[in-house]
């Protein structure tokens, strides 16, 4: 089991491989990156160790070696496909960001209940209704959905989504969703980093 | 010191009580809450505790006083003027939320470098040129910042805020920033959820 802190660790790396790499560089060793980035070099080199790569003793890792592994690690080689429900302005946004594709993910459908959206483009992919979604889940065999609908309707969408077979779901709407041990669930609820930004401004600058 | 995690669980309490006044009820203990939320009472007591609040044994709080008390724990109840910069898509989405006023923030200007965007108004702030920053920053006092340029951006732009005197970074650009550390700096890499969405999505479920 690898500790979630670890995981998320990894993307800060991986971006700063990829810079040394279009910088020139060959090598790299723990010490070098967590001395580029400001971090704690044995935290580093028990995260990069964790992926089960084996580097050289006293010089390290090969730099394009080291950010295929980790992009094999995390599966980042790999685009599954997600569809999106509630093509709204955060759903958009999601939708327009083409970077995705290379970490992992690739929004291929959206879904909603606006009469006034359904049928639109939005970044190219066709927004289509609601009730269509367990059976493009199904015969698309989909794992991935997204949900940036309002707080209300997150845990109906999810039960549909979960009903056609997706496996894992991000979550972007500030509601606590129940779903089976069975299905990956991640909140990204932005009032988490709001709760604790508005608390240690508060705390710390006596505001 | 309150630990990062017990913080950030806080907004997750704060929504379930904010139901049960709607559903009409005027008393809950850490138990009831805990077993609404299928989470650890253990824990959920000890994060409550945590923001002083006392209860009466074996009742637990009066709804209202703990909803009032966590509001002003956090400071959600005196919302922070914020400059965003970065009028894109996803700070087009950021622009439009309205309920980040309710959550202790309120995004009072925009600022971007792109000629096409700069005059227009986004959900009524009209973009200002970034070169006026610092000076906007300085007049109003305004200590929070929301970056969501492109990553190359994020650290010129955060050096900018900091000049004018930003205390507390939001970034959204996956960009490792580096700030003084009497800058209170929030990282919303979603590449972090990312990565381990699709790991586990590919361990979990071998795909
Ligand atoms: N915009 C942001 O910056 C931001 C920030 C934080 C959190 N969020 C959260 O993200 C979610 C989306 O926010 P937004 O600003 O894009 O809102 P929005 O109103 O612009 O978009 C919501 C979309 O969901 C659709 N929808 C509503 N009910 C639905 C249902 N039952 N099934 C399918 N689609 C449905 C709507 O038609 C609309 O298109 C919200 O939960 C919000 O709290 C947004
Ligand atoms: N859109 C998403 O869903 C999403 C998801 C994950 C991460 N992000 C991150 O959020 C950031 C914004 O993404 P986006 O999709 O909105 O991109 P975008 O291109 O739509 O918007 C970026 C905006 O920043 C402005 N800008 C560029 N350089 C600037 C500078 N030096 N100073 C001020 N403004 C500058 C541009 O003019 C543009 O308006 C990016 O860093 C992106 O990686 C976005």
């Amino acid at each position: 089991e690898i500790p979630e802190a670890s995981l998320r660790r990894l993307p800060i790396y991986y971006r700063f491989l990829q810079q040394m790499v279009l910088n020139g560089a060959f090598q790299v060793s723990c010490a070098d990156l967590a001395r580029g980035l400001g971090l704690d070099p044995t935290q580093v080199r028990k995260d990069i160790e964790m992926t089960g790569i084996v580097g050289k003793p006293r010089v390290g890792y090969l730099l394009t070696d080291l950010v295929r592994w980790l992009e094999n690690f995390l599966g980042w080689n790999r685009p599954k496909g997600a569809v999106l429900v509630g093509a709204g302005s955060l759903g958009s946004a999601l939708l327009g960001y083409e970077r995705f594709r290379s970490h992992g993910m690739e929004i291929v459908a959206a879904f909603d209940i606006d009469p006034e959206k359904i049928g639109q483009r939005v970044h190219g992919r066709e927004v289509q209704p609601l009730m269509f979604l367990p059976d493009f889940v199904r015969r698309t065999h989909t794992l991935l959905g997204v949900i940036a609908t309002p707080a209300a309707a997150a845990q109906p969408v999810a039960d549909l989504m979960m009903s056609g077979g997706i496996r894992a779901i991000w979550n972007f709407a500030p509601a606590h969703i129940q779903a089976p041990p069975t299905v990956i669930l991640q909140n990204e609820d932005l009032y988490h980093s709001l709760a604790s930004l508005s608390f240690k401004l508060e705390n710390r600058l006596g505001v």
